[in-house]
C-alpha cells in the first residue's frame, strides 16, 4: 500500500510582511527535514506512530517552533509543556500535560500509552513516570530562548490580564 | 505548537501533536494538545488528526474526534469534514488549523488563520512545505 504525512509547526507567530526571506528560508528548510525524517520511516515501511514520533523529535528540538526547545514562556517565566499521541489501529492514546522538564514531551506521551494503563498524566506526577522510563530530563535553560522571553517581557508591559494575554497572544 | 499524522504501507494511522502552550499562561492552563479527541485523534476507520490553534475552542468543538466522526459516519472526505469543523471553531470566536491523514491517503490541511507553517508528502511523489 501507499502511505501518506502531513506536518504542521503551529500557527505562525511572524506576520508575512514581518519575515525575512532568510527567516522564511529557515523555517522551510526545518519543516522540511521534518518532514523528510517521517517520510523516510513509511517509506522503508515503518510505522506510522514511528513516522509521526520522527517528525515531532525534530520539531520539538527546533527552536523556532513552540514545543520542547523555543517553547513560549508561561506568566511566572517557566515552560509547561504537552504532548500527545495516538494509535489508530486500536485508539490506544497517551498523554502529558504541564511537565518541565522532560526534552521530549512526545515520547513521555508514547511511554503514557504504551507503559501504563492511563491516557493521560499531568504534572510532577508524569515526571515521576518519566524519570521511572529513564526518559531524558534536561534544564528549564534548555527551553528558553531570546525570542519567545521578549515575548512575554511584551506582553506584560502591557499590563494585559491573564485571560487577555492568553486571547491575545496565543 | 507541531504535529504530525501520518498513514503507513499497512494501512494504519497515528497522529502525535507536541506544544509550549501559549505565552504568559497561568493556572496550569492545559490546551488543546494533550486532550485525545480536541487536539489529536487517530481511527482507522478514518484518519488521523492534529490540531494548532487556540486550545479552548477546539476542546469545546472537539475538533479532531469531530472530523473523524463526520468522515466516518456521514461519509464526508478528509477536506470537507475539515473544513466544515474549522468552520465552526471560527463561528464560536476561536482561530487555528488541522492537518489530516484519511484511511484512504488523502493529506490535507484546513485552517483558518494567515499563517500555518505545514508540509505534507505521499507515496505518490508529493513533497511540499508551505508557511502562508
Amino acid at each position: 500500500g501507499g502511505w501518506s504525512l502531513a506536518i504542521h509547526g503551529g500557527a505562525g507567530t511572524i506576520a508575512r510582511e514581518n519575515m525575512s526571506a532568510e527567516d522564511d528560508a529557515a523555517y522551510r528548510t526545518s519543516l522540511q527535514a521534518a518532514l523528510d525524517a517521517g517520510a523516510k520511516v513509511l517509506a522503508e515501511g515503518g510505522e506510522a506512530l514511528d513516522a509521526v514520533e520522527a517528525v515531532i523529535l525534530l520539531l520539538e528540538d527546533d527552536p523556532r517552533f513552540n514545543a520542547g526547545r523555543g517553547a513560549v514562556f508561561t506568566w511566572e517565566g517557566g515552560h509547561e509543556l504537552d504532548a500527545s499521541i495516538m494509535d489508530g489501529r486500536d485508539r490506544d492514546a497517551g498523554a502529558v500535560a504541564g511537565v518541565t522538564n522532560i526534552r521530549h514531551p512526545i515520547l513521555l506521551a508514547r511511554k503514557v500509552m504504551t507503559d501504563s494503563p492511563h491516557v493521560m498524566l499531568a504534572g510532577k506526577g508524569a515526571e515521576t513516570f518519566a524519570k521511572e522510563q529513564g526518559l531524558e530530563t534536561v534544564p528549564a535553560e534548555w527551553f528558553g530562548t531570546d525570542f519567545r522571553r521578549e515575548a512575554l517581557e511584551r506582553m506584560k508591559a502591557k499590563e494585559l490580564s491573564a485571560l487577555d494575554v492568553d486571547a491575545k497572544f496565543g | 505548537t507541531v504535529g504530525a499524522v501520518a498513514l503507513d504501507r499497512n494501512g494504519n494511522l497515528a497522529a502525535g501533536t507536541s506544544t509550549g502552550g501559549m505565552t504568559g499562561k497561568r493556572w496550569n492552563r492545559i490546551g488543546d494538545a494533550p486532550v485525545i479527541g480536541a487536539g489529536t485523534y487517530a481511527d482507522n476507520r478514518s484518519c488521523a488528526v492534529s490540531a494548532t490553534g487556540w486550545g479552548e475552542y477546539f476542546i469545546r468543538v472537539g475538533v479532531a474526534k469531530a472530523i473523524c466522526a463526520r468522515m466516518e459516519l456521514a461519509g464526508d472526505s478528509a477536506q470537507a469534514a475539515s473544513d466544515a469543523v474549522m468552520a465552526d471553531v471560527k463561528a464560536l470566536g476561536g482561530d487555528g488549523g488541522v492537518i489530516v491523514v484519511s484511511n484512504s491517503g488523502d493529506a490535507i490541511y484546513s485552517f483558518n488563520t494567515s499563517g500555518m507553517y505545514r508540509g505534507r508528502a505521499t507515496s505518490e511523489g508529493m513533497n511540499e512545505v508551505a508557511i502562508y
